[in-house]
Order: C-alpha cells, then sequence, then structure tokens
C-alpha cells in the first residue's frame, strides 16, 4: 500500500 | 465524498452533539464512562495533528476542530463541572488493556513507519476499542438513560455508514485503506448487541435494561 500523502477522512 | 460518508459524519456530529446536551441538560454524566470520553479525546488529538500540517478543505478542518472542541468540553464537564456526578464505581474498565496491545499494534502494522501515520494508525485501532469501557460500565449498571442509548445509536451507526462508504470508495474510486477498513469493522461488530437492545427496545418506547 502507498503511504498517500495524509488522510482525507475524519 | 460520498452520501454515506456525509452522513456518517453527521452522524458522528449528532452522537457528540447529543452526549454534550445530555450532560449540560441534566447537568449530570450519570451513566457516562469517562474512561471511553478520554480514549475518544485521545483518539481525535492523535488523528488530527495534521490539522498542523497539511489543510483538506474547509469542511475536513472545521470537523475536526468541533470534534475535539466537543471531545474536551464532555472531558471538562465530565471531570471537573459535573463531577461530583460521575459514577467512578462503575467506571472501572482496566483502559490499559487497550492502549497497550492498540499501541503496540500501531508500530506493528501501519502503512508508514513515520510519526504522524503511527499516530494516525494508533487512533484508527483505538478507535475500535474506546466504547468498550462504555459498554462496560452499561453492563455494569444493568442499564442506560434512553438519552444515552441515543447516543450510542449515533456513535455505532456513523462508523457502519463508513463501511458502506468505503465500499463505494472502493467501486467507484479503487481507494481502499485496510487498516481503516478492519478497525471499522471490529468497532461496528462490538456494536451489534447494543444495536439489538435499542431496536428491540428503546425503539418500541421501553428503557433500556440488561438482565442484571
Amino acid at each position: 500500500l502507498n503511504a498517500e500523502v495524509g488522510h482525507d477522512e475524519l | 465524498m460520498n452520501v454515506f460518508r456525509l452522513t456518517g459524519d453527521l452522524s458522528h456530529l449528532a452522537a457528540i452533539i447529543i452526549l454534550l446536551l445530555k450532560i449540560w441538560k441534566t447537568r449530570s454524566c450519570a451513566g457516562i464512562s469517562g474512561k471511553s470520553q478520554i480514549l475518544f479525546a485521545v483518539v481525535f488529538t492523535s488523528r488530527y495533528l495534521d490539522l498542523l500540517t497539511s489543510f483538506i478543505s474547509l469542511y475536513n478542518t472545521s470537523m475536526k476542530v468541533i470534534y475535539i472542541g466537543c471531545a474536551y468540553a464532555t472531558l471538562y464537564f465530565v471531570y471537573m463541572k459535573f463531577k461530583a456526578t460521575y459514577d467512578g464505581n462503575h467506571d472501572t474498565f482496566r483502559v490499559e488493556f487497550l492502549l497497550v496491545p492498540v499501541g503496540g499494534l500501531s508500530f506493528l502494522v501501519n502503512h508508514d513507519f513515520s510519526p504522524l501515520e503511527i499516530l494516525w494508525t494508533f487512533s484508527i485501532y483505538l478507535e475500535s476499542v474506546a466504547i468498550l469501557p462504555q459498554l462496560f460500565m452499561i453492563s455494569k449498571t444493568g442499564e442506560a438513560e434512553t438519552i444515552t442509548t441515543h447516543y450510542l445509536f449515533f456513535l455505532g451507526l456513523y462508523r457502519a455508514l463508513y463501511l458502506f462508504n468505503w465500499i463505494w470508495r472502493f467501486y467507484f474510486e479503487g481507494f481502499f485503506d485496510m487498516i481503516a477498513i478492519v478497525a471499522g469493522l471490529v468497532q461496528t461488530i462490538l456494536y451489534c448487541d447494543f444495536f439489538y437492545l435499542y431496536i428491540t427496545k428503546v425503539l418500541k418506547g421501553k428503557k433500556l435494561s440488561l438482565p442484571a
């Protein structure tokens, strides 16, 4: 899994 | 953003507001587990540190600020303002049995071994079990105020709606986050027993009382 830049969900 | 995630966030916000209103209106935090509220404050604090590093949207930032604000306001109510009504004798769940495994797991299973990402992972794992002290307290007292059951219903519903959000995002965006999904499943499964009691009792106008 690539560590996406930050998480967009609360 | 999709309808499941938006209704999930609103359900979560409703739960947080219901709890604050219950304590404020009745001027009592009887039946509320302060330990669960501490865990929720830790969840929000460790998850939303990215408030300081990245801006995603006004909605994202404002909801995070509201969640953190309400979480600490609730702690202030339970442990300071309405401390006299806090039922510590029944709020005895050993939270260290949650913090240690969750803390260890967040170091072992994460997407990226960076401080922010490990804290995010810790908050996801912790949130999935943070309600246990509250459910344990209800099983010890054998009952819960109806307003408290509404709080728990919306709190449980929010992550159930997130499960549909992740199905939606997988299908339409090819996005999925295994850590959030597995933890979200565990979290929702922990509410199943309560959901059954809520639907079969509270929605029929009865009081929620467990067989003592």
